[in-house]
């Protein structure tokens, strides 16, 4: 199912994007 | 959505990709984004389009926050 696999995609960006956000935050108070 | 807390850092986080305090996100904001954050554009471009819900171009509070939300509980996070 070739929207399963772009769902997956976008989880995986968004949950990297999100991840380098808190990073981001907590890296340089 | 719901819970206080994600909803709080949803909006600081929005305002990290909307600093003039516009109330939306264009997809340019989120390129700039590439200069702090470890992302290509093309996955800075993902991200926007995989928020984007209704496809309009521009990303509301609420789109961001709900795209924050499902992350947070998809991550088991907090």
């Amino acid at each position: 199912d070739p929207n399963m696999k772009a769902g997956a995609t976008s989880e995986g960006v968004l949950a990297n994007f999100f991840n380098s956000l808190l990073s981001k935050k907590t890296g340089s108070p | 959505a719901g819970q206080p807390a994600v909803l709080e850092k949803a909006q600081e986080f929005f305002q990290t990709c909307d600093p003039e305090g516009k109330g939306f996100i264009a997809r340019t904001d989120m390129q700039r984004l590439h200069e702090e954050l470890p992302l290509s554009l093309q996955d800075l471009e993902d991200v926007f389009d995989a928020l984007d819900a209704d496809g309009n171009g521009f990303l509301t509070p609420e789109e961001f926050a709900a795209g924050f939300s499902h992350f947070f509980s998809s991550q088991g996070a907090l």
